[in-house]
């Protein structure tokens, strides 16, 4: 049977007049890194479940998305990052909420799923499995981008919700 | 948001998410991308679903696990069963998108919103859309 890809990087009020050039050639080129790091899996006969990590763990470690690096930030001003899996084959799922060292989130989300007999770990718990499990660990300092600060502060400054819309999908 | 899903050539699906979640969020504020069924589910019965959006209605809605429902339960398409739950999300208040495969091989897209960043692969080549 033939391999099939999906990948989302975000939703929202993106409207094109509002994308500097540069900006949205970024986004495209880091969705397609992300197609092609599944591809490679999938194409090889590879699992889904394989493949769908290779291409999360791209769009993590790109800042234009807001996942991993680059993600937005609490109130706080910290990285709190969630993510999930699950295998349709057995239904096998794994989550972690609220982690705040894993470079990617969606390893621990697996490890969570395959090495544990739980489905949801959260917050400091979370992020102490998984320097249990020896999982890439990263400095906030690694997650949080300059523009993430500013836009937080201008958050701050205009009084803005976190619900309101331009805000809402960071 | 991030996420992927996808269908091996074993005929086997997955899915998956990935989240900063929301700008400024307060109290240990958590969306539904890492809530199984609300912002992402996979079966090999029905679909595999990844969601982005308003998380607090993604999970009132039951997003992900509610679109393998309908495929499974109602034998909707895959485009007929994720358009009708963004519909679901939208009379509730809340707006986002799903990316979602099939089985079958049926990969579709749902927003509700003025974008989506997403992509698409197969044996055929790779597509990105943004609008």
């Amino acid at each position: 049977s033939e391999w099939k890809l999906v990948v989302h990087g975000g939703a929202g009020a993106i409207e094109r007049a509002r994308h500097k050039p540069e900006k949205e050639a970024a986004v495209r080129a880091g969705l397609d890194r992300a197609l092609a790091a599944g591809e490679q899996v999938l194409s090889s006969g590879g699992k889904a479940l394989d493949a769908i990590e290779a291409a999360i763990r791209v769009l993590e470690d790109d800042p234009n998305f807001n996942a991993g690096k680059g993600a937005v930030i609490t109130d706080d001003g910290r990285a709190e990052l969630d993510a999930s899996i699950m295998d349709g084959s057995t239904r096998a799922a794994g989550a972690v909420a609220g982690v705040t060292g894993t470079k990617n989130p969606i390893r621990l989300a697996r490890a969570v799923m395959e090495k544990s007999p739980h489905v949801m770990l959260a917050a400091a718990g979370a992020d102490r499995f998984s320097r249990e499990q020896g999982l890439e660990q990263a400095e906030q300092d690694y997650f949080i981008l300059p523009e993430r600060k500013k836009q937080l502060e201008e958050m701050k400054a205009k009084r803005l919700s976190a619900l309101t819309v331009e805000y809402k999908y960071g | 948001t991030v996420g992927a899903v996808a269908l091996d050539s074993h005929g086997h699906v997955a899915a998956g998410t990935s989240t900063g979640g929301m700008m400024g969020k307060k109290w240990g504020r958590v969306g539904d991308s890492p809530v199984i069924g609300a912002g992402t589910y996979a079966d090999d019965r029905a679909c595999a679903v990844s969601a982005t959006g308003w998380g607090e209605y993604f999970i009132r809605a039951g997003v992900a696990h509610e679109i393998c429902a309908r495929i499974r339960h109602k034998g909707e398409d895959a485009q007929t069963a994720a358009d009708a739950v963004l519909a679901e999300v939208k009379s509730l208040g809340g707006d986002g998108g799903v990316i979602v495969v099939t089985p079958k091989g049926e990969r579709v897209f749902s927003f509700n919103t003025k974008g989506m960043y997403r992509g698409m692969a197969d044996a055929t080549g790779r597509k990105v859309a943004l609008y």
